[in-house]
């Protein structure tokens, strides 16, 4: 019962915590955001994303001088889907530029992923909940100019970065010490869509796609995990042209990879959400794989599900 | 806690292991994305080393083809111009929506032979030409400001003058 | 206002702005 009510006394708590807290808190005093017009060549953003170690940037229309939501990860995987789709169109690809990543995603038929904003000094809560609605994981701040009422983008927040400033600033987390297996929608094992190292890319690519889903686990053939194929690697592989090679092995498609990259977190049945916050508190976690003791993979608990049950769980 | 990284997902660990898997395969020259960043350089405005009248005749011409207007340079500021722009904005933004942008260019001598042009934000007016009255307010004061239409001017600028040079 | 280099026919400029008690370096690529 100590347990039970700790639980249920550590999430009313951070959800205060959500909604006294506004999104401009969790800006830092200073930092920088960078901003892409949008008559730049999609190419040419992708190695500026690179450059700058993002994934993602607002865009800017200098013609109506508004901004015209956010580059992320999607596009282009709409972009090696069209490829795919019109593997003629090879030149209307290389000359592609951001203001055309629309018309791509009519041409291979995705409905556009309509940007959820809000204003900086609305509360975190109903930033989460505007983000959990829109199954974006990143929300830009919008606020407007005072003299000439033109947008600006203030920054752009993310779900990783709410989770990280509650585990900063939440001593509460510590409280969360029911395991998984018991947590509604956390422990909730899900049907999920795998592929093996010799998968080609493409098909995975079609995943991430039609499951909208931002990573596909890689198992072998007693099911043990071995790797995750992530939407941001598809990033690596645009940019070494390596699209249109549609046969290559998702195996292959992950030599791209940076050799900084961290590794795929996994935990067990047994965990509790305030290890789970500690870790995110450490380390750039954005999403873990439940495995069973021989490793097998059991399921995925990603930050949307984390902000769900701290939001709406218990 | 059983948190912890999956071995296999390192990249040093999963490369061995495609190595082992095929050998000779296409494996071995798939290069990672390079991590180390090249290091942007900032400048303080563009630097020029052709001569001050030089650059200043660049300058206005720029602003001519990209149809601004100046004030005329007074004694005093002859290497300070202070610069007046549509800004045309593609939205319908309310009339009384000040449109024309000021902004101030001016040409510093960092040491012979080198100099600098550095462009500044100098508030909005409307197209009557009246200030903004209320703009006599400190820049200072204005909580939210969005610097997008002087960073456009300003890139359209230093393109006209990159083409043109 | 801060720029880079044009390079690749792309600039980048950049001016830091004070937003309410905050500072934003807000960074434009463009292309040439």
């Amino acid at each position: 019962e100590q347990i039970e009510h700790d639980q249920k006394i550590g999430i009313k708590a951070i959800r205060l915590f959500l909604q006294s807290k506004t999104s401009y808190d969790v800006l830092p005093v200073s930092y920088r955001l960078i901003v892409l017009d949008t008559s730049l060549l999609v190419k040419k953003s992708l190695t500026i994303l690179l450059q700058n170690n993002i994934v993602s940037a607002p865009l800017w229309n200098n013609q109506t001088s508004r901004f015209a939501g956010l580059l992320t990860a999607s596009d282009f995987i709409n972009v090696i889907q069209y490829y795919f789709q019109f593997p003629e169109k090879f030149e209307f690809v290389e000359q592609l530029t951001l203001d055309g990543l629309r018309d791509v995603e009519r041409a291979i038929g995705c409905d556009q992923i309509e940007t959820a904003s809000i204003h900086p000094f609305k509360s975190l809560y109903e930033a989460c909940v505007k983000m959990l609605e829109s199954k974006a994981r990143r929300i830009p701040l919008i606020d407007e100019d005072e003299k000439t009422h033109r947008e600006i983008v203030v920054s752009v927040l993310t779900q990783y970065r709410i989770l990280k400033f509650v585990a900063l600033n939440c001593k509460e987390t510590k409280m969360l010490l029911k395991p998984i297996k018991d947590l509604k929608g956390l422990g909730t094992i899900k049907d999920i869509s795998t592929c093996t190292l010799q998968t080609p890319v493409i098909e995975v690519i079609h995943l991430l796609a039609h499951k909208s889903v931002s990573s596909v686990p890689i198992v072998d053939d007693q099911g043990k995990l071995i790797n995750v194929y992530e939407a941001v690697d598809i990033l690596a592989l645009v940019k070494g042209g390596m699209y249109t090679d549609l046969d290559l092995s998702v195996g292959d498609a992950l030599l791209r990879r940076p050799e900084d990259f961290e590794g795929v977190h996994t935990c067990t049945m047994n965990d509790r959400l305030s290890t789970i916050m500690d870790t995110i508190r450490k380390s750039r976690l954005h999403r873990l794989f439940i495995v069973d003791d021989e490793g097998k993979l059991v399921s995925v608990i990603t930050l949307s599900d984390i902000l769900n049950y701290i939001l709406f769980g218990e | 806690s059983t948190i912890a990284i999956l071995p296999s997902s390192l990249p040093s660990i999963h490369r061995a292991f495609m190595m082992e898997l095929n050998p000779n395969q296409l494996s071995s020259n798939i290069n990672p994305t390079p991590t180390k960043k090249s290091k942007t350089r900032w400048h303080f405005g563009i630097r020029s080393r052709s001569y001050p009248l030089d650059v200043m005749g660049e300058i206005y011409r720029a602003l001519k083809n990209l149809g601004a207007e100046w004030a005329k340079p007074t004694e005093e500021e002859l290497w300070t111009i202070r610069v007046r722009w549509k800004y045309e904005s593609g939205d319908a933004m309310q009339e009384n929506t000040p449109n024309l942008m000021k902004m101030q260019i001016q040409l510093f001598q960092l040491e012979p032979n080198n100099y600098l042009v550095d462009f500044k934000f100098d508030g909005w007016e409307t197209s009557t030409g009246t200030p903004q009255d209320s703009f006599k307010q400190d820049l200072d004061e204005v909580g939210s400001f969005s610097a997008y239409p002087f960073l456009h001017l300003a890139t359209r600028l230093i393109m006209e003058l990159a083409v043109n040079s | 206002l801060a720029t880079t280099s044009i390079k690749h026919n792309t600039l980048a400029v950049a001016s830091i702005v004070r937003y309410k008690r905050k500072y934003v370096t807000q960074v434009l690529f463009s292309p040439l």
